[in-house]
């Protein structure tokens, strides 16, 4: 473990952890969708995938306070915040490393607690894509201090709403594949209509 | 219901957590 779990608080539940990923070697024409459990067990699960893209939106507006929730008054029941983890009460330490009354999402300016985080975009209410630049540049979760949070993450990652997964397929027989361009991600050897099968591209967003 | 093999997420009160496996339970 990364650190000391002793507050008498700490919690343990099961997980499943799925991370797909594309597997590309051109030298050896192997084109796969991975399954990684996080653990243990790393395998392949279809062939031929040629393409896999993952999209993140989120919520332009950063997590604020619900008005009218005493974060000081012991037995006030939440939600405290819009999403994301609400600060401690004004008059105490920090948490993760930041000033009092801070924590990683809300930080004091003029004795006021406030988001930490940006609006994006136009500061609509419509979802935006998210960034790799802006889902690892912090704001770190809990602190930013990677020596004493190892498993620090980017605040921003509260703000997804929605993913995009984008997968291509093409065709295992090279003889049914023709030149590599909009229709094929790899060349095949086809000569000819009659024995052609495009690649194959799907999109679905999977909302968590 | 923890067994051995059993995939657990680990977290504390101040967010700190881990993503771990149980090798053991006594």
């Amino acid at each position: 473990l990364s650190g000391g779990y002793s507050s008498g608080s700490a919690m343990i539940t099961e997980v499943a952890a799925h991370t797909y990923y594309l597997k590309s070697d051109n030298a050896t024409n192997t084109y796969q969708l991975m399954h990684y459990d996080g653990a243990s067990t790393d395998l392949p699960i279809v062939d031929n995938v040629v393409k896999l893209n993952f999209q993140y939106f989120g919520d332009p507006q950063p997590p604020t306070l619900v008005p009218g929730k005493s974060l000081c008054v012991a037995g006030v029941k939440g939600p405290f915040t819009t999403y994301g983890p609400k600060p401690p009460c004004l008059a105490t330490a920090g948490t993760g490393g930041y000033a009092q009354g801070e924590n990683c999402a809300f930080k004091v300016v003029n004795g006021l607690q406030v988001p930490r985080l940006d609006v994006l975009g136009a500061g609509g209410v419509g979802q935006v894509e998210l960034t790799q630049a802006q889902l690892t540049d912090g704001p770190w979760c809990p602190g930013a201090d990677s020596t004493n949070y190892p498993n620090r993450f980017d605040a921003d990652l509260f703000r997804i709403r929605r993913v995009k997964a984008t997968m291509r397929v093409q065709s295992a027989v090279a003889a049914l594949r023709g030149p590599a361009g909009v229709l094929f991600a790899h060349g095949g050897t086809s000569l000819g209509g009659n024995k052609l099968a495009p690649d194959q591209e799907i999109q679905f967003s999977v909302t968590p | 219901g923890f067994k051995a093999g059993m995939h657990v997420l680990i977290m504390e009160i101040d967010g700190t957590w881990d993503f771990t496996t149980i090798t053991n339970v006594q």
